[in-house]
């Protein structure tokens, strides 16, 4: 999550995806709006905090195999640069998202849960615990 | 860096690591994240059962036991190393000389297995291995005596050095490394991850600390681990990381108890294969010096490779061998053989040839092994009465220097040193990786490619190993047909002017 | 070819080619109908 490049990338992403559900002829914006904000939401969870372990063989024989990926992340050290961005992200996603859906009450509770599922893993606290 | 007593460098150290506009990292991992997209579908697909799954899974009456295939660590291979593996692990059917000959293979169902169509490519252009001197050859004039050494001591001692697997042949081989590099005394090793993943943790054990450049070789790195000691990274060749981890440890000494460090051990590779990078020397034994840590050098790549007579980097910044406490080398890349040395103070060594794991419990190295070590020590040395080894050294050095300008010029990015023989060149995006090996082959030119997780994720990169053994029309050839692959597959990236 | 080797493509099986293209093809047609209707 370091590497050069890769917050452009995933904003980009982020951006790719809401004009995906932006063509979608019969969603109205506030839907388009709230379906990105829990896509993304959803992503960020399974694999952030859901998936564990590594993709490939590492040479630590076996640690990270119990940890999930925001674990593994700068060797746990906690509020590093990228670990402040991807708390940051889905918070400003929601501002946005509650503003698209003029603060309708249906939108702004399912959006405020999404937002929590992947806020609370992020918590200092919560590191390791399961 | 002018210091009190003049620079640390004789001569101008130029190493470069461009990096690429910001939109070819984007597309990387664009790139990446759909074919783990495409990855994810598939591995679904698998387990419900709408696709055959080919790759390694438990038996159903093993499910209950402890997994054997871990099934998520191996989803980079089954999607997306396995799309590409035909570009490694290529059958090859003669010596890694300057050019050799491969066993044709193709697939029916896109690399999962593989069938020979019987067709031999023959003499594709090696540009994978790390036959630097071009020692890796096999006619008879050359090897007569590694065939009497094959006529006294057979092919294997079958026994460790602390019993009858000492013979005078290692003898005389060590003498000879030890004469080579100017040292005390050296020992040899019958391979060379053993001897730094046994060594290590006889001359470290907890309580130590040790100061590990970030991209050593992993030999290293599971010795550190073997070893107890404390382990902390420093990033790759930078002096300023490992000078503020060198004073935290001489300031703070060990956790919790404030002990000082029994010893500080400094590790660093002489050439780093994947980066193509030369350690800045100088600058580690002005450390080392200052802090009083010891500092172990491993020369692997660059033994043989570098410097004017060969001895790798300590010649080659013209440093006094008796400043790097621990030497250690690898005979499996320049002089064509296996195994690896460690050499420095004569106490040292003793110590070891007592107190080595790789002394007392594996076999040792087998003589024609040590033979073939010795013809190329004394051809390295001129002892053979001839001046071979030396026009070999400035053969590799030339080829290098002429190699790396021309890609240059050509407007790719290269990684390293100037002087590394080894010629990283980066290619970024993975299917550009899979294609430029494909296309190099079509072009009889084997090269080696390297992606994630072996690189960087946004730094694929394909690594060129040159040969004093490649004439200029093969480094030609090679060179022509990169130019004709930088147009097809767009990947000239340097943005520095064309010189 | 360049198509191919920056989306990663080339990596992949021709089915799934197709099956990034059709979604693909489906957006951008998507995105001109939605934004036809828009204006």
């Amino acid at each position: 999550m370091n590497s050069r490049g890769i917050w452009l990338a995933y904003v980009l992403g982020i951006g790719l995806l809401h004009i995906v559900l932006l063509s979608i002829p019969f969603f109205s914006v506030p839907v388009v709006w709230s379906l990105t904000n829990i896509i993304h939401n959803m992503g960020m969870y399974i694999f952030l905090h859901t998936v564990k372990g590594t993709p490939f063989e590492t040479p630590d024989q076996g640690k990270a195999r119990l940890l999930t990926h925001w674990e593994q992340m700068d060797y746990g050290v906690q509020f590093t640069a990228s670990r402040k961005f991807l708390t940051i992200t889905p918070i400003v996603l929601y501002f946005l998202t509650s503003f698209y859906t003029k603060y309708d009450r249906m939108h702004f509770i399912i959006n405020t849960v999404s937002l929590l599922s992947v806020l609370i893993p992020k918590l200092p606290q919560l590191h390791g615990v399961r | 860096h002018s210091q009190a007593n003049g620079v640390p460098y004789k001569k101008p150290f130029f190493e470069s690591f461009e990096q690429a506009p910001l939109y070819i990292a984007v597309l990387t991992y664009m790139g990446y994240g759909i074919v783990t997209l495409f990855g994810y579908l598939r591995d679904f697909m698998r387990t419900w059962g709408l696709e055959k799954c080919r790759a390694a899974v438990e038996r159903l009456e093993q499910t209950d036991f402890v997994p054997l295939y871990q099934d998520f660590e191996n989803f980079y291979t089954r999607n997306l190393y396995r799309r590409v593996s035909d570009n490694w692990n290529r059958p090859i059917c003669s010596l890694p000389g300057p050019e050799f000959d491969l066993m044709e293979r193709v697939t029916d169902d896109y690399n999962w297995t593989f069938r020979y169509t019987g067709k031999v490519i023959k003499n594709v252009i090696n540009m994978g291995s790390y036959n630097y001197l071009g020692f890796a050859e096999n006619d008879e004039k050359n090897l007569s005596t590694v065939a009497d050494a094959i006529e006294r001591h057979g092919l294997g001692l079958c026994s460790s050095r602390h019993e009858i697997g000492n013979t005078e042949v290692h003898e005389e081989l060590e003498n000879l490394i030890a004469r080579f590099l100017g040292v005390e005394s050296a020992m040899a090793f019958g391979m060379g991850f053993a001897t730094n993943s046994m060594n290590i943790p006889a001359l470290v054990s907890k309580g130590c600390l040790i100061l590990s450049d970030e991209l050593n070789h992993t030999s290293i790195i599971l010795g550190a681990r073997l070893s107890g000691a404390t382990i902390r990274v420093f990033k790759h060749n930078n002096m300023k990381s490992l000078e503020k981890l060198l004073r935290d440890a001489i300031v703070h000494g060990q956790p919790r108890t404030r002990k000082p460090w029994k010893k500080i051990l400094i590790i660093v590779e002489g050439i780093y294969s994947m980066e193509g990078s030369v350690v800045r020397l100088p600058e580690i034994v002005a450390l080392k010096k200052k802090y009083k840590a010891y500092l172990y050098l491993d020369e692997a790549h660059s033994i043989g490779a570098i410097g004017p007579g060969g001895r790798g980097v300590v010649e080659y910044f013209d440093l006094n061998p008796a400043d790097v406490d621990v030497l250690m080398g690898t005979f499996t890349k320049t002089f064509g053989a296996a195994g690896g040395y460690i050499a420095g103070k004569k106490e040292l060594v003793d110590y070891l040839r007592v107190n080595s794991h790789s002394a007392v419990y594996a076999t040792s190295m087998s003589s024609p092994v040590a033979q073939q070590i010795i013809r190329v020590l004394k051809c390295l040395m001129g002892l053979d009465g001839t001046t071979i080894g030396r026009q070999r050294v400035h053969r590799l050095a030339a080829n290098t220097r002429y190699f790396r300008e021309r890609l240059h010029q050509m407007g790719f990015i290269i990684y390293g040193h100037e002087d590394s023989p080894v010629v990283p060149l980066l290619l970024f995006m993975p299917a550009k990786t899979g294609a430029f090996a494909r296309e190099m082959l079509n072009r009889d030119i084997g090269v080696v490619v390297v992606g994630f997780p072996a690189t960087p994720i946004a730094e694929s990169r394909a690594r060129f190993c040159i040969s004093a053994a490649h004439t200029q029309e093969m480094l030609d050839k090679v060179l022509s047909a990169i130019d004709e692959l930088g147009d097809f597959l767009h990947i000239r990236f340097s943005r520095h002017s064309r010189s | 070819y360049q198509y191919l080797l920056v989306t990663a493509l080339y990596m992949l099986e021709p089915w799934e080619r197709t099956v990034f293209n059709s979604f693909l093809v489906s957006v951008v047609g998507m995105a001109v109908y939605t934004g036809y209707v828009f204006m």
